[in-house]
């Protein structure tokens, strides 16, 4: 899981049957009483979780968390919109909840001012067994979970996604592994469960409209590389661009067929556009 | 639920504040960042995580987090 903490933006991402949205009053209340910050959006995603019926109330489902963030933010925050983005596949669906002071479907509240900003979220599910056995404690190893995750971090490829990146990562034991990556005023972050039968692994970067056009396909090929998942899902939140084009045209070639696409506009997301792919047996 | 306790699939919010004090805002101030160390332990209580390792540059803080 990983916090990031901007001067007026948090991202909180939570793997587990963590209770995510119990951080919206208390953080609203700091924001408020110690710095003098006013809520002004709010988005809220995930995908289908693998084990539904271990999640705690108000994850059992998503209308039930609809109210819940309903009910935790303030009535400024007057457009609001939740959607389930479907897919081909039952199992996969992306589930969305914006709530913004303006209605805009520009992004709001961008540190660069720019609006040119982009979010890709990656889930990847059957990993490739041999790649996963990398995110598991050598049992005869003795280093804890910093020393581990930096050589997990080293052996998997993932220091070379942005080699520009400052890393910070972890091993859990006995398996295992979070990472998040800062590189300027950009984040990335990846977390991995890799137990085989319900293997998973996610990737999250921020990216500009304004890079090299190939930096995003760079990123998206060594992503699929390092996993080779059977299964993906790649969500972009965009203001408006193409840039969600340039995802099929990275992985199709390293043998991910498109099966999905699903697009829907924001409350100060944007445009979403959802996307799932499978490995061509 | 699975037998290491993983669930993969993560949860994920990400709130965006402003505020009239310049000191507070954009790449003016810290903002948020100001928070003590201890009232964001005390949120991730709620959450039911903690920090197990820190980063940080010139724009934001990152914190890998257990689970």
């Amino acid at each position: 899981s990983s916090l990031f903490v901007y001067p007026t933006k948090i991202i909180i991402k939570t793997c587990g049957t963590t209770q995510l949205l119990k951080s919206i009053p208390p953080l609203l209340r700091l924001a408020s009483l110690d710095r003098g910050l006013t809520l002004i959006s709010c988005r809220y995603t995930r995908g289908n979780f693998i084990f539904p019926s271990a999640q705690p109330f108000p994850y059992t489902n998503f209308q039930n968390e609809v109210v819940y963030l309903e009910e935790s933010l303030p009535a400024t925050l007057c457009y609001r919109k939740a959607n389930v983005m479907p897919s081909k596949t039952p199992s996969h669906a992306w589930h969305v909840f914006t709530a913004s002071t303006q209605n805009t479907t520009c992004r709001v509240g961008e540190d660069d001012n720019d609006g040119g900003l982009f979010t890709l979220e990656i889930c990847m599910t059957e990993l490739d067994r041999d790649l996963a056995r990398n995110f598991f404690l050598r049992p005869s190893a003795k280093y804890d979970g910093d020393s581990a995750g930096k050589e997990m971090t080293a052996v998997t490829g993932i220091s070379e996604i942005n080699p520009r990146a400052l890393i910070c990562d972890f091993a859990f034991d006995p398996c295992g592994y979070s990472m998040n990556g800062i590189d300027g005023d950009r984040h990335s972050t990846i977390h991995v469960t890799p137990e085989d039968g319900y293997s998973y692994a996610s990737f999250e970067c921020v990216g500009s409209v304004y890079d090299d056009r190939d930096d995003v396909v760079r990123v998206l090929k060594k992503v699929v590389q390092i996993f080779r998942p059977a299964t993906m899902s790649v969500s972009t939140t965009c203001a408006s661009h193409e840039v969600w084009t340039r995802v099929a045209g990275a992985v199709e070639p390293l043998g991910l067929k498109c099966r999905s696409c699903a697009v829907d506009e924001f409350p100060a997301a944007g445009n979403v556009v959802y996307q799932t792919f499978m490995a061509r047996r | 639920m699975a037998v290491s306790g993983f669930e993969g699939f993560e949860k994920r919010l990400e709130l965006h504040f402003s505020g009239d004090d310049p000191k507070n805002v954009g790449s003016l101030g810290l903002g948020l960042r100001l928070l003590d160390f201890e009232s964001l332990q005390q949120v991730l209580h709620a959450v039911q995580c903690t920090v197990v390792s820190a980063v940080a540059n010139q724009h934001f803080d990152a914190y890998v987090l257990s689970e």
